[in-house]
C-alpha cells in the first residue's frame, strides 16, 4: 500500500 | 511548521501585496503578466478544492482562501477593471499556456500518488505551478528592462521557492516518513527557473542601488 502524504503544505 | 516554511509562506504573500499595490496604486499592469496570473489561479483553484473536505490547520485553510482570493482579484483587475485593462497588452504577453496546460494535465492524470480524481486534479496544480511563471519571465526577457516592483514581485515568488526547498530539506531530516516525490520535483524545477533572474536582480541591486534590472 502507498502512504500518501499528508496535505499540510500550501 | 519550520521557520522556512512560515518564511516561505509570508513571502508568497508579500509577493500577492506587490502586485496588488502595483497594479492598484500604479493604475497600470504594464509589465505583468495575466497569463502567468491566470495559470496561478487555475494552480490554487485546483488544489485547494480539499478545502471542502480537509482540514489541516487554520492557518493553511485562511492562507489557502487569501491565494485564491489574491490571484482571483488581480486577473479580474487586469482583465476588466479600467484604467489597467488597457495597459495590459495582449501582443507582449502572448505566451501560448495551452501548451503548459496540456502536457500537465496529462502529467497529472498519469504520475500522482494515488488513482483518485483529487490527487489527479492536485498532481496537476503541482506541475503547472513549476512552470507558471514562464509566461511572466518571457515578458520580461522581451522588455529588456524590468520596472522595480515587477522585479520584487518575481524576486519576492523567487524566494518564496527557495524557503520551500528548504523546508523541505528540514523536514526530510527531522521527520520520519516525510516524502513528497512530486512536489519535490516539480518545486526543484520551478526554483530552477528563477536562478537566471536572480543572478541579474542581485547585479542590479547590488551596493544598495535601486536600478532596475537589465535583462539581455
Amino acid at each position: 500500500e502507498m502512504l500518501l502524504a499528508e496535505k499540510d503544505e500550501l | 511548521m519550520n521557520i522556512f516554511r512560515f518564511l516561505g509562506d509570508m513571502s508568497h504573500i508579500l509577493s500577492f501585496v506587490i502586485l496588488l499595490l502595483k497594479i492598484t496604486q500604479g493604475k497600470s499592469a504594464a509589465g505583468i503578466s495575466l497569463r502567468t496570473q491566470e495559470l496561478y489561479m487555475i494552480v490554487f483553484c485546483s488544489r485547494y478544492l480539499d478545502l471542502f473536505w480537509n482540514f489541516s490547520s487554520l492557518y493553511n485553510s485562511f492562507l489557502k482562501v487569501v491565494f485564491i482570493a489574491c490571484s482571483s482579484a488581480i486577473v479580474y483587475i487586469i482583465r476588466f477593471k479600467s484604467p489597467q485593462k488597457d495597459t495590459w497588452n495582449p501582443e507582449l504577453d502572448n505566451f501560448p499556456i495551452q501548451y503548459l496546460i496540456g502536457p500537465c494535465a496529462v502529467a497529472g492524470l498519469l504520475i500522482n500518488q494515488d488513482w483518485t480524481p483529487f490527487e489527479m486534479i492536485w498532481a496537476f496544480s503541482i506541475y503547472l505551478e513549476a512552470v507558471a511563471i514562464l509566461p511572466q519571465l518571457f515578458l520580461l526577457q522581451k522588455q529588456g528592462e524590468v520596472e522595480n516592483l515587477t522585479s520584487h514581485y518575481v524576486a519576492a515568488l523567487g524566494a518564496y521557492r527557495g524557503l520551500y526547498l528548504m523546508n523541505w530539506v528540514y523536514r526530510y531530516f527531522t521527520e520520519d516518513d516525510y516524502l513528497q516525490r512530486i512536489v519535490w520535483f516539480a518545486g526543484t524545477v520551478q526554483t530552477g527557473l528563477y536562478i537566471d533572474f536572480f543572478y541579474h536582480y542581485y547585479q542590479s541591486k547590488r551596493g544598495g542601488l535601486s536600478r532596475p534590472v537589465k535583462l539581455p
